[in-house]
């Protein structure tokens, strides 16, 4: 209905800025309906400034800026309408060590009222979460579940490795 | 709402039955490329009732079902079963605790559980329909896809819009 | 043949001049997200001919130039150099040492230039023609593009074979 | 030409598997062509197997087993014409450590022919390098070029820090 579909896409949008304004630490992010008399039907356009930038369009946003946006604006969705689980695959794997912190910030924050699962290779994402299952292929192609002590131990080694 | 544990066995590399116990808050799952970790995702995807074999990496359903190793002979079945409490009736159904199954059987034939009571795949998916759990959803992102949403058509990416409205 | 120096000034995010020596071997380049690394990349891609916006993340080519940030104005055009050493006389041309130069202003004009000398964007395309470095090339891969040749259909992903031919 | 475009076909597909079982330390690759009597029209098949696995379609890989393929393809195809100079946008992002330095072991033998440049933020391929250039952003909005030797003393300071 077009009176629900406007009251959610102006609490995204508020959201989207937010979410966005936080985890760039500055700048601004809007979300405009490209047909304002078809909103049931209208296209939606993102916009995005990073802190320190002149608008342009988002395709000039770099590999880790386009997804720390993308990330701002499925979190303004999500806080709409928060699902009891979330499931992410690797969406941190463009961000910076920089970014990765205050990805986590956020993250940790929605962690707290719905249950998320993030499939991860970054020591920042990992450091932050509250449980870690570890997944291995011993016997090639088969996959095993370890146990969450044993995983722990495995970063705590790697990461006695690479310093 | 809140989820319990996933047990798979025969669902992609898992051809073992494999039980993962869900916690509160934030749950890293790690490990090297290729170990199954997406394939977790996929399982919990497929349970909750996607049908679109490319959500799932696949070229046609059965590809799901462990299709042996060097040392393994491949298996007749996929069976994936996704345990959630009810205490918030968030699910419009009785039960306080709601086990949904689903099998898929080398000859291509599917079955579904909700609570060991065999229903069809539009009795799970309507189950979730209201949850923000929906198969097109903006709360199970797959690899690679987090910057479709910037990069999609104006009006392609409207349904996530719709999906929280 | 061996890759020199890049000079770059109203480039994207490159506003001042900057030169960048490149050695033999692998060279790293490095830097937090947004600092400008793709955008040399876009450089060099964009110097040996690149004429479509999309392969350089741009909606129109006039974006290329730097566009102002909270302490500066916009400039009013982007100028690439590249040089090259031709020992080898790998590139079919007389000069042992080549400098290719791409200007864009604000108006939406074009100007080229080889070791000083004005000429055609074709005559820079065709001068690297038969390098590897042709436009839709093997050797210069953007970021987030390299499974592409893995999801591309068969016939697509025909160009970069028939490219080695 | 058909025979020069079936020689190049040829020399790929038998390179393809040698950098693929490089990569993979063990498993094949190969190219097949859909349509045998109309080379020069014809797509191409991309089949790939890890070690240990069973032959599936391509779609079921891994992302990391995706990007590995990819690139040992287009050092396959590179392998042909090696062009003099050759520029990565961050192709080893989806790699864990055991593939990254794979691949790095295979990149530094290319890299002793023709000149590369990896834009990375892996610490591995760093390490595999011969040059090092930092890019920085201090003054928000201008991109500058610091010192090799600072990038250096960056990294270092970085590497102290996350141990
Ligand atoms: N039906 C199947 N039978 C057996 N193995 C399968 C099946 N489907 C997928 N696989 C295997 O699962 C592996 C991929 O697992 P997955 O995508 O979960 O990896 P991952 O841990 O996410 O890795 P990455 O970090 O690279 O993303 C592939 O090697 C593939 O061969
Ligand atoms: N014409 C322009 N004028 C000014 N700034 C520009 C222009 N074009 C692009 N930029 C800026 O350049 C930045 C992107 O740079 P680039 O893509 O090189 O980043 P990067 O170092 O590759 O980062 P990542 O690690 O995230 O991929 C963007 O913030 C964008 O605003
Ligand atoms: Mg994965
Ligand atoms: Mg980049």
């Amino acid at each position: 209905t077009r009176s629900l579909f406007s009251k959610t896409f102006e609490q995204i949008r508020e959201n989207f800025n937010m979410v966005f304004t936080r985890l760039f630490e500055g700048g601004k992010a809007d979300l405009v309906l490209l047909d304002e008399r078809n909103i049931l039907e209208s296209g939606i356009e993102i916009k995005a400034r990073p802190p320190g930038r002149t608008l342009k369009s988002i395709s000039l946003l770099s590999g880790g800026e386009k997804a720390l946006t993308a990330i701002a604006l499925l979190f303004g969705i999500f806080m709409v309408k928060p699902s009891p689980f979330c499931v992410l695959d690797e969406i941190d794997a463009a961000l910076d060590e920089a970014n990765i912190s205050r990805f986590t910030r956020v993250l940790v924050e929605f962690a707290k009222k719905s249950q998320f699962i993030i499939v991860t290779h970054n020591r920042g994402t990992i450091e932050a979460s509250d449980t870690m299952y570890g997944v291995t292929m011993e016997e090639s192609g088969v996959s095993k579940l370890v146990s969450v002590k044993f995983a722990q131990e495995e970063i705590e080694r790697q990461r006695r490795k690479s310093s | 709402m809140y989820f319990k544990n996933l047990v798979m066995q025969g669902f992609k590399s898992f051809a073992d039955e494999t039980k993962l116990e869900f916690e509160p808050g934030l749950t890293a799952i790690v490990g090297p490329n290729g170990c199954g970790k997406s394939n977790i995702s996929d399982a919990i995807r497929w349970t909750l009732g996607e049908q679109r074999p490319t959500a799932l990496r696949l070229s046609k359903m059965e590809d799901i079902i462990f299709s042996g190793s060097e040392a393994r002979k491949p298996l007749g079945m996929a069976e994936v079963s996704l345990t959630v409490t009810n205490e918030d009736k968030k699910l419009p159904i009785e039960f306080t605790e709601v086990t949904i199954t689903r099998r898929l059987f080398q000859s291509g034939e599917s079955e579904y559980y909700i609570n060991k009571a065999p229903v069809r795949l539009k009795d799970i998916q309507e189950l979730f329909m209201d949850t923000g759990l929906g198969s097109s959803t903006y709360s199970l992102i797959e690899q690679g896809k987090i910057e479709l949403i910037l990069s999609s058509k104006p009006e392609d990416r409207r349904f996530l819009f719709e999906e929280a409205a």
